[in-house]
């Protein structure tokens, strides 16, 4: 049964989809783990960011979500050019989704249920999340297992890891969920700005204490070449700052979550 | 009669709130305009940014724009310690109020009749939205005159645009609006990254031609730090390329949009 993890922050720009997209590809081309990247995002960007491995699905993840029935998700997935890796497919009808969920009795879990079959295909799902605690946000929070995340150096991206795990203890208390923080992810560090690295990265410390993960991701312009290339950073450049640095993520989330 | 100017991009992070605040504070400390700048986005980032300036106010902009009768958004609004220089108080009840807004008729409609009464007693309203296409960025948007679009050098905001744009041309046609794009202003850009700094400018004027500013926003470490520091970057570091950069974008803005 597959672990579920959603790369889940409010801030906009912090690195939760590159985080998504290269925890996957770390995961995947290790070769231990079938890996799904469900975009949840009206923006697509996990497709954006991986297009020169992109292929059709037959469905999308809006007609999964609104269908009258219970549908599988798997229906809007595909399998990459890359070995064990398949993606839900970019949907920017996600955004008119989010509304029309609103109404709908026990909208919060039909994520969760789309999920069940597709948790057998496969040993980790990952959800990236929009930049807000929206509809799509709160179905990835209920159909996982754990949430991871990524804050960047700055005190906006500070003060929302606060409302993020406000939204998580709401979740689990109102919907009885049993939802773990995987931790908490320091992204884009710029070695050069000592000084607010140090105080983001201590109060985090201070407030988060044990959630606050090891990996610090820095700031590498490979990552977002890779992103504006269609590809991996393992495709683009394996031996740069950003891809050891995901690699190392995945080892210790692999620590953290007895994965394996 | 004030101008009002929403500043939009799906993409998160790549300097709504920034460009929202140091404009704002560009043309309020030269002392020729009186500036409001409400803050449509739940998660409240006008106010942190200048969190050493901030009075309360009496009212929310959830309780301006779900009241039962037409209100005025005067009572949400609150002069800072800075000359010439208003604002709406931070309102994280508004990620809520974005889904209260769904059923209700002419919901897009609302914030614009809210600032009738205020657009008499400012010359410069600034709108800071949220990084999506939803209903508070379509206030924002049925709200505004002109329209200013922040854009980094990353693949993903420069997709961002074309979605924004294209919500500008349905709000138009389907609303009857005349809503003018001010421009596209080049954001965050890293002068070491020239490859790709390139590629984007040259495809945003390849695409958008004139819409696209002559002013390039560099990043600037003091931008991020005066934000840190809950202060406008004219107050933190005057002489910064960030001060100055904006400085610029305010003059060219007032070129184009024929102010004062
Ligand atoms: N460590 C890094 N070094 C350099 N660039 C990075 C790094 N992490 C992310 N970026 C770039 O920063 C931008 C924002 O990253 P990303 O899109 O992954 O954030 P996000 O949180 O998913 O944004 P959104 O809130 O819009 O979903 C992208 O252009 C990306 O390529
Ligand atoms: N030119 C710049 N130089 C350095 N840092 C910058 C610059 N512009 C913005 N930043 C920093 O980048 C981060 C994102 O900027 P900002 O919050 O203004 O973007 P946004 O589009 O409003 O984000 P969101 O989508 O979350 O609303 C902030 O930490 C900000 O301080
Ligand atoms: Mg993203
Ligand atoms: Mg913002």
């Amino acid at each position: 049964r597959a672990l579920v993890m959603a790369i889940a922050a409010q801030k906009g720009g912090v690195g939760k989809t590159t985080t998504t997209v290269n925890l996957a590809c770390a995961w995947a081309k290790q070769s231990k783990y079938r890996i799904l990247v469900i975009d949840i995002d009206p923006q697509g960007h996990v497709s954006s960011s991986l297009r020169e491995n992109i292929k059709p699905a037959s469905s999308t993840l809006t007609d999964i979500l609104l269908a009258e029935r219970p549908r599988d998700i798997l229906d809007a997935v595909f399998q990459t050019n890359l070995p064990n890796l398949s993606l839900t497919a970019a949907d920017k009808g996600l955004a008119e989704t989010d509304a029309q969920m609103a109404s709908r009795v026990g909208r919060e879990y039909i994520l969760k249920s789309a999920i069940a079959n597709a948790r057998s295909h496969f040993d980790i799902i990952l959800i990236d999340c929009p930049p807000n605690l929206g509809n799509l946000t709160l179905n990835a929070l209920v159909a996982a297992d754990h949430v991871l995340v990524p804050c960047d150096m700055s005190i906006l991206a500070f003060e929302g890891v606060a409302d993020l795990l406000g939204t998580v203890r709401t979740v689990n208390l109102r919907l009885g969920q049993n939802l773990d923080v995987a931790g908490i992810i320091r992204t884009r560090v710029d070695g050069r700005t000592r000084q607010i690295n140090d105080a983001i990265g201590g109060a985090l410390r201070d407030n988060y204490g044990d959630l606050l993960l090891d990996t610090i991701i820095p700031i590498n312009s490979a990552l977002a070449k890779a992103q504006a290339a269609g590809l991996s950073i393992f495709e683009f450049q394996a031996r740069s700052r950003g891809a050891e640095a995901y690699l190392d993520l995945s080892n210790e989330l692999e620590g953290r979550l007895s994965l394996g």
